[in-house]
């Protein structure tokens, strides 16, 4: 056997100093063999998706020795999206948790983090601008926040993965924990003809809502530097705005009738247009684009929902047919778990598995894995998110010709190992042991 | 491999690798050199994710035939 002693790099294009981004080339490839052991790639992203394969190459003998053998890898992601999101709010995520994320992240080849950052539960983003917002509205103002240095340690770390941050401030629903740091923003709620002391969606009709919300995410827009923002807009419980007299008002006045999907497309296109003028695009929930909300051509649409208004292969026909990019998240709602092999299920998703033409199937840009915390915490987090994400992981990077059961199962069994022997608690797939079990170090 | 490749050859034939020999390098060419943050700490990550910390061979294994 001959020695290998060194793996030489070559990257086409300069660009250490830049973020990764939607049209990041992540190409690249490996050659081992008698002449040589070479990593070959567009751009820096790239070179690290083939650092972490040849890291996966590398084998070692039950003597000790480590080995590779000789190899030949061309590769390159059938998906340019691959995200996991992390929702940060329902409960606190401390900081070395989320790095440990982009960790395992980057083992699987993932490229953005949707971070989820603030919802209902608390408001752990500290903002520069709205300070109150932070100080009222997350569990604990001193230990349970995000300062603008994690932040910023959060951006730097993904980026030093190849993983983007896609940070997400859903409104104008899920913004409860908004309410007591910005008074006035949310709608009072009534009860009959008096208020009920409670508080629904932000209130649209106000001119100060949308002067915070251009303040707001004028902050946002130069603390995250992704192009992308994603702004959200699902779920809006109307209840409390049919309850208030000053929005019924607004309602007969504007001719929406009692129509209130039309009064959430009004606040939503007030918002992407102080959004777009900050030279952002952003990502929307699918129920922007049920609500026939005008948005921009360029903007993406995440679906989410497995079964209304259609099933979400359905949903992905309609939104590219009417030319919007889409990315798919329904059926990979990873918080939502049973007993047995439930990654095979996640793994045999097709996301282009829609009546369509080639031109809409080319709009969807991928998808996410997403992991919503009302029963996650970083006591569990972890090992709920591992390998299942991992099934997400390969269906959005190998080739669509890559779906036999066995083989994955084979390899992912090994690949949690791996896992664990890095440093990352990730539950097993089915009875076995790995040689190296996890170790706290 | 997880995830899978696009595209790969792997055969039988194998070389070893000494942690102590090995690194990564630039090549002469390329558009990255040695002062490339994104890179230089892929190559510490990746060492250490290879190799461990050393030294080399590790105790557990010391006496052991190569």
């Amino acid at each position: 056997t001959m020695e290998k002693n060194t793996l030489v790099l070559f990257v086409v294009t300069p660009g250490c100093d830049q973020l990764p981004s939607l049209e990041s080339v992540e190409n690249y490839t490996l050659t081992v063999n008698d002449e040589q052991c070479f990593l070959l790639s567009e751009t820096v992203w790239g070179a690290l998706r083939g650092l972490e394969t040849f890291s996966q190459l590398v084998w070692r003998s039950p003597e000790g020795t480590f080995f590779v053998n000789k190899t030949d890898i061309v590769d390159f992601p059938r998906f340019p999206h691959r995200g996991l999101l992390l929702d940060t709010s329902r409960h606190y995520l401390p900081l070395s948790t989320i790095q440990n994320t982009l960790d395992a992240m980057a083992y699987n080849k993932f490229n953005v983090f949707h971070w989820h950052v603030v919802d209902d539960s608390s408001f752990p983003y500290e903002s520069l601008t709205f300070p109150e917002l932070t100080r009222k509205g997350s569990y604990n103002p001193v230990t349970h926040i995000y300062t603008e240095q994690d932040v910023k340690e959060v951006i730097e770390y993904a980026r030093l993965r190849g993983i983007r941050v896609l940070v997400e401030f859903d409104t104008p629903g899920h913004t409860l924990s908004w309410g007591p740091g910005v008074p006035e923003l949310l709608t009072p709620c009534y009860s009959g003809p008096h208020p009920s002391g409670t508080f629904g969606p932000v209130n649209p009709i106000l001119n100060t809502t949308y002067e915070f919300m251009s303040t707001f995410f004028l902050e946002i827009s130069s603390v995250f530097p992704d192009f992308y923002l994603h702004l959200g807009g699902d779920e809006v419980d109307f209840t409390c705005w049919k309850s208030n007299p000053d929005i019924q008002a607004f309602m007969k006045e504007k001719g929406f009738g009692e129509d209130f999907k039309q009064l959430e497309s009004f606040y939503i296109q007030k918002l992407l247009d102080i959004v777009s003028t900050y030279g952002k695009g952003y990502v929307v929930w699918q129920e922007v684009f049920d609500n026939r909300v005008k948005v921009r051509p360029d903007t993406i649409i995440q679906v989410w929902r497995e079964e209304t208004p259609v099933g979400y292969l359905k949903e992905l026909d309609w939104i590219t047919k009417a030319g919007f990019r889409a990315l798919l998240s329904a059926p990979w709602y990873l918080n939502r778990i049973s007993y047995g092999p439930d990654w095979k299920e996640i793994y045999m998703v097709e996301p282009l598995a829609f009546e369509g033409s080639s031109e809409q199937k080319a709009q969807v840009i991928g998808g996410e894995a997403c992991m919503w915390g009302e029963y996650v915490d970083s006591t569990n987090l972890t090992p709920r998110l591992w390998p299942r994400a991992g099934a997400v992981a390969e269906r959005l990077w190998s080739s669509k010709i890559v779906t036999d059961l066995d083989f994955a199962l084979e390899r992912l069994t090994q690949f949690r190992c791996e896992l664990l022997r890095r440093g990352i608690r990730a539950q097993p797939l089915y009875t076995g042991y790995c040689e190296q079990e996890f170790e706290e170090t | 491999l997880w995830p899978w490749p696009q595209d790969i050859q792997i055969s039988d034939q194998r070389y070893f690798i000494l942690p102590k020999n090995f690194h990564f390098h630039y090549h002469a060419g390329s558009a990255a050199q040695p002062g490339c943050s994104v890179l230089d700490e892929a190559f510490q990550r990746y060492r250490h994710l290879l190799f461990g910390a050393g030294p080399w061979p590790s105790s557990h294994y010391r006496g052991k035939q190569h």
